[in-house]
């Protein structure tokens, strides 16, 4: 492979078990 | 059908003039009108070269300019599929609904699968202890018209962003999927890709094919920009993923395109102009019963068998899109580093062609809860430029990078299966799938 310029390269993990109920802060969250 | 032509259309939105009171329904539909206009003509070209299905953006019709009330002339009664309607032959069956009509018509008339993201109203009272004060639920919501106009999905977006004040949640996540020829699909928008539910249950519980995705995304660099991510989910998730992203360059808003699994068939990343760009490509209907499937990867698997290589510097603290990752300077040319947060270690093991002076390269960690605009967990490793040699600068959003790397291979102590594998060159662009691969042991590695 050619020599490459890198700008980011990442691994994203997501650990769902640790999410809050819901992701989203829309107003729904207050109700 | 073993394969399908696919299309996505990121539409430069006409946009409504910001208004403190509600426009009346003749002016709303006078803007979507001009809106359905464009996405009409990227309709008849995509039917034109053979498209079976084309997707649009979300708030694709009307933008996103909106409060709670000024959205309301906007929106329309959505029925469930199961009511079995074609809007363009019966289109007053559910009272006034011209967008619906018009949409299933586009999709009749050029004989596709049209999905648009439009807005639905729900009336309620006050027996339903979460009734709006207003009488009334509004939902972001996706639909889509088979190639006979009827209507066979209707999804309300379930994970809103934090400013989408106009619009409710709606009470429980619902996984919207639907069988054609080409494939089963499932259906979800922009924010939802960050979930479980709906996005992971819909792949691995209820094993669609491929991905419908409206989304009005804007870029934040250096981990959050359309493209990549998407790209990075469909690959991971073993799904073919149609991304059809906004174009608003003055909100980043741009990057759409053609995921499959195992590469990236077509995508389009434009901050020069205000065009909107219509992308087709041929996919595999189903893919996971292809030869060509990615194996699946033990995310930890090498990391579990290495010691971590002594750093003799000091970590140091960045910020990336408001998380605090702990990061380590590549000082040399070539070597191997590693920096830990909490749980998560992050290697790096790497050749430089020259180690330039005017560009500083960091390797970071993070493991924690994101918390702003939206909460979820996350542990992340990436090696990036920093923005200038000033280490307090890494984490910034930069544009361009010189220093080419001639080997890499980067790996983490991941404590979940869902990790998302992203390579972004100098310029913002993808690294073309032949530079680089994933090993089985779960490191993102260069392949020369």
């Amino acid at each position: 492979g050619a020599p490459l310029p890198i700008l980011v390269m990442a691994l994203y993990g997501r650990v769902f078990e640790k999410d809050p109920p819901r992701l989203g802060q829309g107003p729904g969250k207050l109700q | 059908l073993d394969t399908f032509i696919a299309a996505v259309y990121e539409h430069a939105v006409i946009l409504p003039n910001r208004t403190e009171t509600p426009v009346s329904k003749e002016e709303a539909l006078l803007l979507m009108n001009k809106n359905i206009d464009v996405l009409e003509k990227a309709v008849k070209l995509a039917a034109t070269q053979g498209a079976h299905i084309i997707v649009t953006p979300e708030d694709g019709i009307y933008g996103w300019v909106f409060t709670r009330e000024t959205i309301y002339p906007y929106l329309e009664e959505i029925p469930h599929p199961e009511v079995n309607w074609i809007p363009c032959t019966d289109p007053q069956r559910f009272g006034y609904a011209p967008v619906q009509e018009r949409l299933s018509c586009l999709a009749k008339d050029n004989s596709i699968y049209v999905v648009a993201n439009i807005g639905d109203k729900k009336p309620c009272n006050a027996s339903d202890p979460r009734c709006p004060p207003d009488g009334r639920y509004q939902y972001n919501t996706d639909v889509v018209f088979d190639s006979q106009g009827k209507l066979v999905a209707r999804y309300h977006k379930y994970n809103l962003f934090a400013p989408e004040v106009q619009f409710d949640f709606p009470k429980d996540s619902e996984v919207v999927t639907f069988d054609t020829p080409f494939g089963k699909f499932g259906i979800f928008t922009c924010f939802d890709i960050f979930s479980h539910d709906p996005a992971v249950v819909m792949v691995k519980k209820f094993q669609v094919d491929s991905v419908l995705y409206p989304t009005a995304w804007y870029n934040t660099l250096p981990l959050l920009s359309a493209v990549p991510f998407h790209s990075a989910w469909a690959r991971a998730m073993g799904v073919n993923l149609l991304s059809a992203n906004t174009h608003n360059t003055s909100m980043h808003m741009t990057g759409s395109g053609i995921y499959a699994p195992e590469a990236v068939k077509v995508y389009h990343y434009d901050m020069e102009t205000e065009s909107g760009q219509l992308m087709l490509s041929e996919l595999k209907s189903r893919p996971r019963s292809e030869p060509t499937f990615p194996a699946p990867v033990a995310w930890s698997g090498y990391d579990k068998g290495i010691k971590p290589f002594l750093s003799e510097q000091l970590d140091f603290p960045g910020m990336i899109y408001f998380d605090e990752f702990t990061f380590t300077e590549l000082k040399r040319n070539a070597g191997s580093y590693t920096v830990c947060q909490k749980d998560l270690c992050c290697h790096f093991t790497y050749k430089m062609s020259e180690k330039r002076t005017d560009e500083v390269y960091a390797l970071g960690a993070f493991d924690g809860l994101h918390t702003v605009e939206g909460q979820y967990y996350l542990q992340v490793c990436t090696l990036l430029k920093c923005q200038t040699t000033d280490l307090r600068t890494c984490g910034e959003p930069v544009g361009s990078a010189f220093t080419k790397f001639e080997k890499f291979a980067l790996s983490g102590t991941f404590g979940t299966s869902y990790v998302f594998p992203q390579l972004i060159l100098s310029g913002s662009q993808l690294a073309p799938e032949r530079h680089y691969e994933v090993s089985r042991d779960g490191r993102l590695q260069s392949t020369s």
